[in-house]
């Protein structure tokens, strides 16, 4: 997290902490399932000969302290099928599940993240919360970080993207936020984490995007994976009942 | 002399009846049925020259070594002695009818014709058991020496409790080693009752009745069996087993009381030593229905279905329990019961007791618990618990219409189950509840 706050207890308590090919963040739904970004368990560019261990940590704001109160076993992975690892420009899609070999308990410093079942969420400057354990300018943060982001105009991101020529897609299943004026953003290391809304009407935090990608970090907008997209995929995936 | 062949019946003539009969005539038909009949016979015409004393013409029947009448005239004449309607009966199976005319037949110097005569007769069963008594007048061995049956054409003897008929078919000898009485009620006595019984005897009566009846004894008057002042019963003795099991020894003149046997099967055991003038002893022997007692409930809560006001061998009553409660024979749940009353009065297995049915502990609920809203502890019929889920971080899932406090509700049900009133068994589920954190992040700095 790049210009952003330290977490206290509870703030996010669905935040998760994974450690598979490298530092990645999650979010709890309900007390079983995982939701993290599909390219921190299958990386663009990554020569993937051996598959790395799955460890997930739950209810802490510290790395060291996360990691005491032990890894939950991963039972199963579930990658969204229209990921394509092997596009290193294409985050679509970028979006994956993780359930949890047993329901963790619910308290205080544990609690999951609901789904949205609005666009509302993702018109322009509409604030969200990132949070992540990841890069803080030049080293990793051991303490669970936060920013305030608003979601950024859809056409200036893409203008942005085509001034620094990339060809990186950003898809109609992304969203951008962060503003280059901000010099605040996510970074290497938080994606997997969401974007999280504060629903006025409920008071309810909802997780409406995932942490993706980006260009460096900082100095421009960050991508998220659209999360509203893909609801109707994570229900039938965890199998939600009435 | 004419023999008619052996039949049950037929017609005897004159000669050349209905023509008249010759002169100079005795001819005698020898009538024979079968033996155990007599022989019956009666005239349908009679026409013979009368004559007094029936001496010119005449029949004359004859059976058992003696003349049953001799008769001549015509049928409704008062000349001569014409037979009439009267029926002539034999003692045996053998009849002979003469027939005897003289020279002439006139009547003041006029020939006169007669036609004859036309007898029927027939077979009659002979009784010989009453002539028997006949015989006895006449000083002639009885046919029986106890009892006599006569049957159609034939008779056999046979001889009184006690005694056994001899291959003779008629005489009877003591022989009381092994009576057996079957009828539910009856008279059993000594031998000769009232009169003295004869000596040495070793008689067993047997009473055996069906499986389910009990036996009652009753002694009549008199009752005599020859005894001793000082000495139990040293010379002729009555005993009496039930079920094998001796109940009483009996001798002198003093009846003994009613017995209720309690039993089916009773065996009398009569000695006689080879003197005495004691006249015995008789009985009348009844049963009864064995009854068990009448089924009690062991609580309050055990049903007896259709109570009958008796119950009697073989009859039997089914038991359940009222709502919530469990059928319990020696700490064995059973799902019904049943007993039967036995040959001996008893029920073959004991009234159980109904225990109130126990749902055990419910069932833990998960993110959750629950609180009793009933007894705390009991987890019995109607007890009731409340379950919740543990807010603020679970939540319990309901349907619509449906509240929490419903949802949590359960009752232990006379099936021993807690049950929800609408979702049975299953349990109700704590589900997570999102995006609620206790602490969320806050900014105050603007």
């Amino acid at each position: 997290i790049i210009g952003g706050k330290v977490a206290k207890m509870g703030n996010f308590p669905w935040q998760a902490f994974t450690s598979i090919y490298g530092r990645g963040g999650g979010a709890l739904l309900g007390d079983r399932w995982i939701l993290t970004a599909a390219h921190t368990l299958y990386p663009k560019d990554h020569d993937m000969t051996h598959n790395a261990s799955v460890d997930v940590f739950l209810g802490h704001v510290n790395i060291s302290d996360i990691q005491k109160l032990s890894n939950h076993p991963v039972r199963r992975v579930i990658i969204h099928p229209d990921y394509q690892q092997e596009d290193s420009n294409n985050f679509d899609a970028d979006i994956a599940l993780l359930e949890l070999e047993n329901s963790v308990t619910l308290g205080p410093n544990l609690l999951p993240i609901c789904l949205p079942d609005s666009n509302t969420f993702y018109e322009y400057g509409h604030m969200g919360y990132v949070s992540g354990f990841g890069i803080m300018k030049n080293r990793l943060s051991d303490d669970l970080k936060f920013v305030h982001l608003p979601v950024a105009k859809r056409r200036l991101c893409e203008k942005w993207l085509r001034d620094k020529r990339r060809k990186d897609v950003f898809s109609q299943n992304m969203f951008c936020a962060g503003d280059p004026t901000l010099k605040q953003d996510s970074c290497q290391g938080d994606s997997g984490g969401v974007f999280a809304v504060r629903e006025e009407d409920t008071d309810r935090w909802v997780a409406t995007g995932i942490v993706s990608w980006g260009i460096g970090c900082g100095g421009g907008y960050g991508f998220y994976t659209n999360v509203f997209n893909y609801v109707d995929w994570i229900k039938k995936e965890i199998g939600e009942e009435d | 002399t004419i023999h008619l062949p052996q039949k049950l019946f037929g017609e005897v003539t004159s000669p050349l009846y209905p023509k008249p009969y010759p002169n100079n005539l005795e001819t005698t038909t020898v009538i024979t049925v079968p033996t155990g009949y007599r022989v019956k016979l009666a005239f349908w015409h009679f026409d013979l020259e009368p004559s007094e004393s029936c001496l010119y013409d005449y029949v004359k029947i004859s059976a058992d070594k003696k003349t049953l009448g001799r008769f001549c005239g015509q049928m409704g004449s008062p000349l001569g002695n014409p037979p009439g309607e009267k029926e002539f009966i034999s003692q045996g199976n053998k009849m002979l009818l003469t027939f005897h005319t003289d020279f002439s037949n006139e009547e003041n110097g006029t020939i006169m014709f007669y036609k004859g005569f036309l007898a029927y007769y027939q077979a009659v069963d002979l009784d010989e058991c009453a002539s028997q008594s006949n015989s006895l007048e006449e000083s002639l061995q009885p046919r029986c020496q106890h009892l006599c049956h006569n049957y159609i054409g034939g008779y056999f003897c046979s001889c009184r409790p006690g005694y056994e008929l001899q291959n003779d078919g008629h005489s009877c000898q003591v022989e009381c080693s092994s009576e057996l009485y079957t009828e539910p009620s009856g008279y059993i006595s000594s031998l000769e009752y009232p009169q003295p019984y004869p000596a040495d005897l070793r008689c067993n009566y047997s009473i055996r009745v069906e499986r389910g009846l009990t036996l009652h004894l009753k002694f009549l008057e008199p009752f005599e069996i020859d005894d001793h002042q000082q000495v139990h019963c040293p010379y002729d003795q009555l005993q009496i087993y039930a079920n094998g099991r001796n109940i009483g020894e009996f001798c002198g003149k003093q009846k003994p009381a009613d017995l209720d046997t309690s039993s089916n099967s009773v065996d009398l055991l009569f000695f006689t030593d080879e003197s005495g003038d004691s006249r015995g002893w008789k009985l009348h022997y009844t049963t009864e229905v064995i009854k068990c007692p009448q089924p009690k409930t062991l609580d309050q809560f055990t049903i007896i279905q259709n109570l009958q006001p008796q119950y009697q061998f073989r009859d039997y009553y089914i038991a359940t329990c009222k709502q919530g409660y469990q059928l319990v024979e020696e700490n064995q749940a059973l799902l019904s019961f049943t007993a039967v009353c036995q040959d001996d009065g008893t029920w073959h297995r004991a009234m159980p007791r109904c225990k109130i049915k126990d749902c055990g502990q419910p069932q833990h609920l998960r993110n959750g618990d629950f609180n009793y809203t009933t007894t705390e502890g009991v987890n019995t019929y109607e007890a009731r618990i409340q379950y919740y889920c543990h807010e603020p971080y679970y939540k319990m899932h309901i349907k619509d219409g449906s509240s929490e406090s419903e949802r949590g509700t359960y009752t232990c049900t006379a099936q021993g189950l807690w049950k929800n009133e609408k979702a049975g068994e299953k349990l109700p589920r704590c589900l997570p509840v999102c995006g609620k954190p206790v602490n969320p992040v806050e900014q105050k700095q603007r």
